[in-house]
């Protein structure tokens, strides 16, 4: 499976229907500190199923709603869908069939988050396996977080052999 | 359990040694595994000599040098399972221009070579000159964040001071 | 001992607050003493909104916020007894080219006011233009450091890419 | 008391005499990454009286001296002399009739670091107390290291409010 397209709404600060390609080789990302590069970064790290709130800046999932600034009122859910082409046919047996997969993932306020593959509803488990099976996800070595180079640096000893296990 | 870890440490680490060179345009690094009777007692110890230098214990190397140490490293790992995708957010903040040519290179032959798609988040001029297209982030309303494609021209004004 | 760490809060608070909006240009923040009946146990936690962004921990800003915010406390206290040396070793590497700015000018405002002379590490071809002189760190011969006088040009070629 | 001129030889990769003038206003220090930078600001830090090698990147002290390279042979001392100016008197009383003072300090293999003010020697709390006096030395927020900022914002409150201490 290949990566296609990501969209988001309500994600963070990005609360308007927003979607980004992803293209072939090296797409680069910029912009001034503060207009949401890591938020856009997070979105596609929650949607592969990320399970801990510290690991995006939160301390609770419903952080990563749109919390509303002076000119517009918060909102109450966030949705992020990921669009995968299958042409190789490496999706899970039940999708296999499909020519394109959808994952998203959405949350409510007071309700938690909902996964669905292709419209249809599936377990955070699910999510997540299908993007091992792909060696990648929320805690793989593909996904190198802002800050996560100094932490490596700083780590003792012990914490950085956690790193090869993501390879055994 | 344990033999896991010591296959995987071996692959990890020729990647490693490999990588390394490749990023500083020569020089020598390795990995240890301390010993321990628990293999989750183990510690991985990282060793480079940059060129021209002695080897020493990361800890030792300066700032930009312990970066690229441990982006080596990553790559290492990523490589001997490598992922349809790869997520950068601003690893080259502390490289100095010879180095972030040497990442971007590194980046074009990773790509080139697994055919993974990469999204790198960077302030630095000379990476965005580096990859095959830009996208930039804007808030316009403020707390609002925008996607929009841009041209390098345009990326370089998006950072610019006001 | 707690009604001397109470004062120096307050006092590095006022400075926090103001030098916060400065670097900013706009927004507010606020440091808070958590408390504690034991003054060692007293926990100092950071408060911020950037411009048109609602109040946040810290931890919740973006890597270029965080870095401009933990600047302002430095110095903050800094002011509270300024000194005739200041050195910072490229604690300008996280931030895009407006904060840069504004950083630098906050330089030129101590140093002005306070006599204060600085010694300023960067790989930020900005901070290098706002700066009065620049001194360039080589290793022609490998392993060995040589300190020489540059003008803005020389120091953009010392650190561009081969 | 003003600073003027640092002087360092055999000092980790600053193997032959170097000098470098501190002048009024703004100074930048600039070059490609390992070329020594850190190195130069952490003389500054060793003369004014660090007394833990970690805060140098050193497991023992010893590690400041010249290691050797593939063509020069490590050396067995390091030594570093700040220049300050006293046109005020503002130095401790037994020095204060100079109008310069010389701060130096020399570490010799297994022999341990000696200090000296205008070549009389003194002991390391002389020096760290004339710093102190002036608002700065090396531990004071005067000196801010590379990686000093991602400690900051990484640190547990109680850990940050080790900073206020500085102030009180
Ligand atoms: N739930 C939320 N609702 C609205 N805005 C949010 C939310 N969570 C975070 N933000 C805002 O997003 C901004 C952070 O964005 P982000 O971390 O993506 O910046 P960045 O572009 O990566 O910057 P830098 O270059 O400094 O790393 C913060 O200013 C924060 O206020
Ligand atoms: N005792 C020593 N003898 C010789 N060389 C040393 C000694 N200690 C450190 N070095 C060398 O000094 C170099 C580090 O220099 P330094 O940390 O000052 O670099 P830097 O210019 O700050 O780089 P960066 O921009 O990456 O932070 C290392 O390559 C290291 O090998
Ligand atoms: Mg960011
Ligand atoms: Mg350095």
């Amino acid at each position: 499976m290949q990566f296609q397209r990501l969209r988001l709404t309500g994600f963070k600060s990005f609360v308007d229907p927003t979607e980004l390609y992803i293209e072939p080789g090296l797409t680069g990302i910029v912009g001034p500190n503060g207009c949401g590069k890591s938020n856009l970064l997070e979105a596609l790290r929650w949607v592969m199923g990320e399970t801990k709130p510290t690991n995006m800046r939160g301390d609770g999932m419903e952080d990563v709603i749109f919390a509303g600034t002076a000119l517009r009122p918060p909102r109450n859910l966030a949705e992020v869908t990921l669009m995968m082409d299958n042409a190789d046919r490496t999706a899970p047996v039940t999708f296999n069939e499909h020519e394109q997969i959808e994952i998203s993932r959405r949350i409510e306020r007071e309700a938690g988050s909902v996964y669905r593959l292709n419209g249809k509803e599936v377990r955070a488990r699910d999510v997540q396996l299908l993007f091992a099976d792909l060696a990648t996800g929320a805690h793989s070595p593909s996904l190198v977080s802002q800050g996560r180079i100094s932490a490596l640096i700083a780590a003792k000893p012990k914490d950085r052999r956690a790193i090869l296990e993501e390879a055994a | 359990g344990r033999e896991r870890l010591q296959a995987a440490f071996g692959t990890v680490n020729d990647h490693f040694e490999q990588l390394f060179t490749h990023l500083f345009g020569g020089g020598a690094a390795h990995l240890e595994l301390s010993d321990s009777d628990d293999p989750l007692d183990a510690g991985l110890e990282i060793f480079a000599s940059p060129p021209g230098k002695r080897l020493q214990n990361l800890s030792l190397l300066s700032g930009g040098e312990q970066a690229l140490t441990a982006l080596a490293l990553i790559f290492a790992v990523f490589l001997t399972n490598p992922a349809p995708i790869c997520i950068l957010d601003e690893v080259d903040a502390p490289l100095d221009d010879a180095n972030v040519e040497r990442f971007c290179n590194l980046l074009h032959d990773i790509s080139g070579q697994t055919g993974t798609r990469f999204l790198v988040v960077t302030h630095h001029a000379l990476t965005m000159a580096n990859l095959h297209r830009l996208y930039g982030v804007t808030m316009s309303e403020r707390g609002i964040s925008q996607l929009v494609s841009v041209d390098l021209g345009e990326a370089e004004q998006l950072v610019a001071a006001e």
